[in-house]
């Protein structure tokens, strides 16, 4: 038996958004741990990983570990359903074939119950190793939504460079070329409004801006977004979902022939 | 330009 109580309903609205364009139909294994997601997208070049702590839900309860079959796009449908200030439930049995979600209204005055049909899915899971990172950086995850629309419209690909100067984003197409620099601050009211940067070693990187600006998907989930960058190896977009866990992209960066 | 599949950067776990 599985059964999940999250008062703030509304952020598994938001993290299905997040994820549900990327992948289609995901298997969410649920542990006592919590719930926990890795999927890639169809043309295996992007990784969506997600958790949520047992501890994050008002109440979570889970006997034996489960593996649920998910098609996002039907669970985004159903979640349609609840209003912004419900309670969402979840519940499953342990050989069951559906997921049960209910919807309280926050006066607990009118409930919803829906049950979503779950599917057997293959998955690959990948093992992604604690890696050290050439440069880490933090910004308002309204900030990197800004850059990767912008420069969407200038290009399909943008190079990420971290060097002493910032973090610059540049992108190039046949209207012309764009460069967008950050430098690291420390004046913003909020902590969370400040640029981080963090830098081990210099790095170049160039990545698809589709995949970069579906990312920003997540922005309702978090104010302020982490871009690991590191020598030859995938870009890590995270995203962290106050006092319930985290959403985590992974994208292969593009090669010169 | 091309781009390898995640697989070729992270191994099964």
């Amino acid at each position: 038996m599985f059964e999940a109580r999250l008062i703030q309903g509304s952020l598994l609205k938001k993290l299905v958004d997040a994820i549900k364009e990327l992948c289609t139909e995901v298997n969410w294994d649920i542990s006592n741990s919590g719930i926990n997601m890795q999927s890639m997208d169809g043309s295996h070049v992007c990784l969506v990983a997600f958790n949520l702590r047992a501890d994050g839900f008002d109440h979570f309860r889970c006997d034996r570990p489960l593996t649920l079959g998910i098609n996002l796009g039907n669970l985004a449908k159903i979640l349609k359903c609840s209003g912004s200030n419900d309670i969402i439930t979840m519940k499953a049995d342990d050989n069951g074939d559906t997921l049960t979600l209910m919807f309280e209204s926050e006066k607990q005055d009118r409930i919803t119950d829906v049950d979503l049909k779950l599917m057997s899915i293959e998955s690959e899971h990948l093992g992604i190793p604690d890696q050290d990172y050439s440069a880490e950086t933090s910004m308002p995850s309204s900030e990197y939504q800004r850059i990767v629309r912008d420069l969407s419209s200038i290009g399909d690909t943008v190079n990420i460079s971290a060097t002493k100067e910032g973090i610059k984003f540049s992108a190039m197409g046949d209207i012309g070329t764009a460069n967008i620099t950050l430098r690291q601050t420390s004046s913003a009211d909020k902590e969370e409004e400040n640029v981080k940067i963090e830098m081990k070693e210099p790095v170049l990187l160039t990545f698809a801006l589709r995949y970069l600006n579906n990312f920003a998907k997540a922005t309702p989930l978090s104010s302020t977004v982490q871009v690991f960058l590191t020598k030859d190896l995938p870009v890590q977009v995270n995203y962290n979902i106050q006092d319930l866990g985290y959403v985590k992209y992974y994208l292969a960066p593009k090669i010169e022939e | 330009m091309p781009q390898k599949t995640l697989s070729a950067f992270y191994g099964k776990p």
